[in-house]
C-alpha cells in the first residue's frame, strides 16, 4: 500500500459514493447512464469472485464488498427504484460492441488460462471501456449536471492516481502488472477530453457542463 | 511481469 494507491482508492469510493447519493436525494436518475452503471457491477462482480478464494487484508475485503454494495444498490435505484427517471432513449450505447471484443480478448491475452483468471482480466478490460456509454451519453444530450461531473472527475483521478501507483510499485517493488497497466493507461485516455472540459466549463463557471 | 495469482490490487 503507497500514499497514491491509497488515495486513488478513496477518490474512486468517493466517485460511487458521490452517484449513489445524487440519485438517492434528488430521487433521478436522469443523465445518468445505466448501462455503464450495470457493466462497473458487472466489473466488480466478476473480478472479486476472489473474495472466496483468497484473503488478502481486512482493507481489501472491506473495500471490495462496499464496492459490490454500492454498485448493485446504483443499478437498483436506476432501474427499479427511480426507473421512471431513467433516460433510456439517450443511454443508446450498444454494450455488446464492448461486451464481446471484451470477453474474446480476455479469452486471448491473460495471465494463466483458468476460469477466475480469465474473469479477473475480462474485468480489468471491461472496467477500462465501462465508463463510455456515459460519456457517450454526454456527448449525445451535450450535456451534464454539475454533480454527474463531479462523479467523473472522482472516476477519472482514481485511474490518474492507479498509474501513479503502478509507477510507485515498480521502482520500489519492482512490481508490474502489464494486463492492468496497459488497460489503466487506455482508461485513463478516455478521461482527458473530460477531464479539459471539467476544468475549463464547470470549476470556472457553474451549473451544467455545456459541450460547444 | 507478476501474472497469475494474487491480485491485491480494488
Amino acid at each position: 500500500m503507497n500514499i497514491f494507491r491509497l488515495l486513488g482508492d478513496m477518490c474512486h469510493l468517493v466517485a460511487i459514493i458521490i452517484l449513489f447519493l445524487k440519485i438517492w436525494r434528488s430521487k433521478s436518475c436522469a443523465g445518468i447512464s445505466g448501462k455503464s452503471q450495470v457493466l462497473f457491477a458487472l466489473v466488480f462482480t466478476t473480478r472479486y469472485l476472489d473474495l472466496f478464494t483468497s484473503f488478502i487484508s481486512v482493507y481489501n475485503t472491506v473495500m471490495k464488498v462496499v464496492f459490490l454494495v454500492l454498485a448493485y444498490a446504483t443499478v437498483y435505484l436506476i432501474y427499479l427504484r427511480f426507473r421512471s427517471t431513467y433516460n433510456s432513449e439517450s443511454d443508446s450505447f450498444r454494450v455488446e460492441f464492448l461486451l464481446v471484443p471484451v470477453a474474446g480478448l480476455s479469452f486471448l491475452e491473460n495471465y494463466a488460462f483458468a476460469p477466475l483468471e480469465i474473469l479477473w482480466t475480462f474485468s480489468i478490460y471491461l472496467e477500462s471501456v465501462a465508463i463510455l456509454p456515459q460519456l457517450f451519453m454526454i456527448t449525445k444530450t451535450g450535456e451534464a449536471e454539475s454533480i454527474t461531473t463531479h462523479y467523473l472527475f472522482f472516476l477519472g483521478l482514481y485511474r490518474a492516481l492507479y498509474l501513479a501507483n503502478w509507477v510507485w510499485r515498480y521502482h520500489t517493488e519492482g512490481f508490474f502488472d502489464q494486463i492492468a497497466v496497459v488497460s489503466g493507461v487506455v482508461q485513463t485516455i478516455f478521461y482527458c477530453d473530460f477531464f479539459y472540459l471539467y476544468f475549463t466549463k464547470v470549476l470556472r463557471g457553474s451549473g451544467k457542463m455545456t459541450l460547444p | 511481469a507478476e501474472g497469475a495469482g494474487l491480485h491485491d490490487e480494488l
